[in-house]
């Protein structure tokens, strides 16, 4: 389990949102 | 459409790259939070349709910056390459 604060989170969503429009481009 | 199992995949890579960079920065949280920064600092140009075409900060500008801050960690460095949509 990871011991995440907001700013943790959000970095994950842009970090996951960057992988999915690699994702896309490379389609 | 986009597989959600691809979705999910993402997401925890994100979240264990996230938890790798903590961890590596525990000494030095100065460096964990300008990657923060610099993560946020990109989105909030790619969210701003007012920035095109004048975007704030490219995908290279991104690299550049979290290769300036990661120097020495090379593999922090290309793990964060394979989130970059053109790295």
């Amino acid at each position: 389990s990871y011991d995440f604060t907001p700013m943790d989170s959000s970095a994950v969503y842009v970090l996951s949102s960057m992988a999915r429009q690699r994702r896309a481009s490379l389609s | 459409p986009t597989p959600p199992e691809s979705d999910s995949l993402e997401f925890h890579n994100a979240i264990s790259y996230v938890n790798k960079i903590k961890t590596r920065f525990l000494e030095r949280p100065e460096i964990y939070r300008s990657f923060l920064e610099i993560l946020h600092t990109y989105q909030k140009d790619q969210l701003n349709p007012k920035s095109r075409p004048f975007r704030g900060m490219s995908e290279e500008e991104v690299f550049t910056e979290v290769a300036n801050l990661f120097r020495g960690q090379e593999d922090l460095l290309s793990e964060f390459g394979q989130f970059l949509p053109e790295a």
